[in-house]
């Protein structure tokens, strides 16, 4: 492994050993600054990991996720990428330092490390959790049609066998339930954003329903502005609005379920592939990709401390 | 482990609702193992899917039959894996 964050390779793909090194490497360079917290066990036992950056106490809390689905591996790829981002900036990018002076960030990189661990050892192309299904041959939840949000409705499957199959019941799976838990006894997270690939989309509520989110006046110009900054970069050319318009009807996820609670700046990204490689981004495009949604997520953070609510 | 040699990602481009539905309803025959990256939602939006060699060709012959945009965006789902997978190694030695 690395002997230290500052000579970790962000370029390249790691497996979860790897992930989980550099998470332990970044909270002892950084023991003012950065903590882990374990949220919980994910089916095969794994800790589900969490990075806590506070310069303070009692702070309301950003949180941003990596990995739910586990095939998609250039999210958990950004997630380290943005962790060093931040250490990194505290106390040179006034935005950031700022953003940090009030606010925690909270970053789970491998939100599904069962999914991770059998891409890297077994099947590449797997997405769901790895819990077995009782009845049924066919493994796994789609985490992201677990959540109570309109759980069980059009645009989730109830065959174990499909890719987006729900789970017998809201919350049933443990990675999904340790997240639900955390902001529940949090009780102050004001932004939630979970990260997915591919597609270039910056999506808001609702997916489960045409209903309009009562703030989508406000999220539409969030991400508006969110999108604007990213294309900045490379003239990545992103899509955005509510998820039920931009791309289908989707039940039980993460982010309905997050702005049901009352946390008003709930997002999802669909990051890049520029057309060509779907769930196989080549590796030199890491860098660029997690470059380029972290103006994404400063504009979302920004936005968020200087409206408070 | 799972391999994905000849495997191919067809990226189609419906140009109606119409051919979405033919979509909807290829993505419902089980026995191809067909894996949508990008589900047929709307015909504004690409439709990516990962085709296992043993049925590219009675997918390419019902694309063509009935008249249905596509290219091939991955012509062989292992070559890109192997990559990724010498890259990694790389790094790590």
């Amino acid at each position: 492994f690395a002997k230290s964050t500052d000579d970790f390779i962000y370029t390249t793909y790691h497996d979860l050993n790897t992930i989980n090194s550099f998470i332990d490497m970044i909270v002892a360079e950084n023991p003012n600054m950065v903590s882990k917290i374990v949220i919980g066990q994910s089916y095969e036992n794994r800790p589900l990991n969490v990075l806590k950056f506070s310069t303070g106490a009692s702070r309301p809390g950003i949180w941003i996720d990596t990995g739910i689905h586990s095939r998609e591996w250039v999210t958990l790829a950004s997630g380290i990428w943005f962790a060093k981002k931040i250490v990194t900036d505290y106390g040179r990018d006034p935005i950031l330092t700022d953003i940090l002076n009030n606010y925690d960030i909270f970053l789970e990189i491998a939100t599904n490390p069962d999914g991770y661990e059998y891409t890297h050892t077994r099947d590449r192309m797997w997405r769901k959790t790895r819990k077995p299904n009782p009845g049924s041959s066919c493994v796994g939840v789609d985490p992201n049609r677990n959540w109570d949000a309109g759980f069980g409705g059009a645009g989730s499957s109830s065959s174990p066998c499909s890719e987006t199959y729900r789970g017998p019941s809201a919350h049933s799976e443990s990675e999904v339930k340790a997240i639900v838990d955390f902001v529940k006894s949090h009780g102050n997270i004001k932004a939630f954003v979970s990260i997915h690939s591919y597609s270039q989309m910056l999506l808001y509520p609702y997916g489960y329903t045409s209903t309009p989110a009562k703030d989508q006046a406000e999220l539409h110009e969030v991400v508006t502005k969110a999108v604007s900054a990213l294309q900045s970069l490379y003239n990545t050319r992103y899509r955005y609005g509510s998820i039920i318009t931009t791309i289908y009807q989707a039940s039980g996820g993460t982010i309905d379920w997050t702005y049901n609670q009352g946390i008003k700046h709930s997002y999802t990204f669909e990051l890049r592939d520029t057309g060509f490689y779907g769930f196989l981004l080549p590796a030199e495009q890491i860098v660029p990709t997690a470059e380029e949604t972290w103006l994404a997520l400063m504009a979302i953070m920004e936005h968020t401390k200087n409206n408070p609510y | 482990k799972r391999t994905f040699e000849g495997d191919q990602v067809l990226q189609i481009t419906a140009k109606n609702e119409a051919q979405i539905s033919l979509l909807k309803e290829l993505s419902e025959q089980e026995h191809l193992g067909l894996d949508f990256w990008r589900e047929p939602i709307h015909q504004s939006l690409p439709v990516d899917v990962r085709v296992p060699f043993n049925s590219l060709q009675a997918v390419r012959a019902f694309l063509r039959y009935n008249k249905i945009h596509y290219n091939v965006m991955i012509k062989d789902v292992q070559d890109l894996m192997d990559a990724e997978q010498r890259q990694m190694v790389k790094y790590r030695t």
